[in-house]
């Protein structure tokens, strides 16, 4: 099944709440799916319930020790599986930059342990591009890319455009994507613009879904749990539920 | 004057916003405000007018060569004095991370070429912590904490703020700081929430000032300027324009 990165380098696009609402509606679902966070802040990591004290315990073993990723696997209290994260994964950067095969380590883990022959994989890394969020993307055959409705969102979208193009040279394969626009203010005269914007740019690579700007979004992280158990009812898990039919019918999680 | 970084390692809680604004208000008060945009994606260097095609121009050519920052200033379209950012910038955790003086490096080259003895400097960096923004921390006399009304941010405000304490016992100095609450939204019980648990973390280091979500804030990107030129009567240029003149009574910019 698919193993998709949610990634933009542009900050608080919504990465982290779509990998969260996704994997819960995946989980309903009875797909048993399993997140990976890379971002050293561990968001989703606290939001899951699945926060390790120590770093052992956490994705940063697998980079610094060569632990297998199904070892690190937790069962977390929301209810589904994640491999945490831990703020130790901030030296990754910077300890095996340079190593030769590094960027493609977590695909190898990945693929030597069969960790996803019949479960789909989600990653949620952090908005810088280095290290850690290249080995999400080399990791998988699907790229899911939030972009909120702002123009700074939307640079950053073209830029990442520009990394994919790259990669797709370099690793000799094609990196099937899809632009969400995220925090969709219908009342906004920009929101609409920049949905007719990106639609010029990515054409059907632009999910026909858009999640809309729904404070329980922004609200279901400080109960520690995702939208359809904070709020079942809310215009967020109808966006959420309306974007994985799509994403399904289109076989983008394949 | 003060050399202030804009810093929270959360993504899209109005760093890059937050210094664009404050910089256009202090060119329009005549303080010559200096900003240095230490961030690979070069947001604040693109709405200013100071994109540069070839990273010699920018701040790499500082990291990677050692040129002198003060060859580097450009003077942006916008009006006042940026160092360009470039995408380059993203080698140098993995080029330099190592390097035993790298996190003082643009202190040190601040202070020998005399870049602030009569005038602000205004540092924006990426959300990640790493060593261009401990660059950025460790050239600052007072860091500005910029925290979006929601849950997540406040999250990333712990982290930060113990990352702080933790800077200022091994730097021996008092790292002066101020949060400030962005992106506020009135009608949002979420937003009095925050604010409330803010206070009551962060006491008087909590600006009184927040700036509330105002869409004319995120419209001036796409016209490449600030709030004042684009949207002057607007909330967002009033709550710029508070942020400022409390700074200034509390001593902050001095
Ligand atoms: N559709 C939405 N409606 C309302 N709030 C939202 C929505 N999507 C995300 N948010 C809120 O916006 C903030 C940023 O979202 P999130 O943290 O998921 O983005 P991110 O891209 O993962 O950020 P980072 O770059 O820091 O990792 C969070 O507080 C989140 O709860
Ligand atoms: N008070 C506000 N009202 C409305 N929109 C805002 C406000 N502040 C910021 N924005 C918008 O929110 C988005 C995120 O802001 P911004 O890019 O300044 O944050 P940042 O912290 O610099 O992000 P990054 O972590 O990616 O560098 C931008 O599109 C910006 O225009
Ligand atoms: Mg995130
Ligand atoms: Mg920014």
């Amino acid at each position: 099944m698919a193993k998709i990165a949610i990634f933009n380098q542009k900050g608080g696009v919504g990465k982290t709440t779509t990998t969260l609402n996704l994997a819960a509606l995946l989980a309903k679902r009875g797909k048993d799916p399993l997140v990976i966070d890379l971002d050293p802040q561990a968001h989703l990591t606290a939001v899951c319930g699945a926060v390790v004290a120590a770093s052992e315990r956490s994705l940063y073993e697998f980079y610094c020790n060569g632990a297998s990723l199904s070892g690190l696997i937790k069962f977390a209290n929301i209810g589904w599986k994640v491999i945490p994260a831990h703020l130790d994964l901030s030296k990754v950067d910077t300890r095996f930059g340079k190593g030769p095969n590094v960027l493609n380590r977590l695909n190898a883990g990945i693929v030597r342990e069969n960790l996803n022959t019949d479960r789909p994989i989600l990653m949620d890394a952090c908005p810088m591009l280095g290290v850690l969020s290249l080995n999400s993307i080399f990791a998988a055959d699907r790229v899911l890319v939030p972009i909120s409705a702002d123009y700074l969102a939307m640079k950053g979208a073209a830029q990442l455009e520009r990394t994919l193009r790259a990669l797709e040279h370099v690793l000799k394969k094609r990196m099937e994507r899809r632009y969400v626009i995220t925090r969709f203010d219908a009342r906004r005269k920009m929101s609409w613009d920049i949905d007719r914007k990106l639609r010029e740019s990515y054409g059907a690579d632009v999910c026909q879904t858009r999640v809309a700007e729904n404070v329980s979004l922004a609200e279901s992280p400080s109960r520690e749990c995702d939208i359809f158990k904070h709020a079942p009812a809310s215009r967020g898990a109808q966006d959420y539920q309306t974007l994985l039919d799509e994403l399904e019918t289109s076989g983008f999680l394949r």
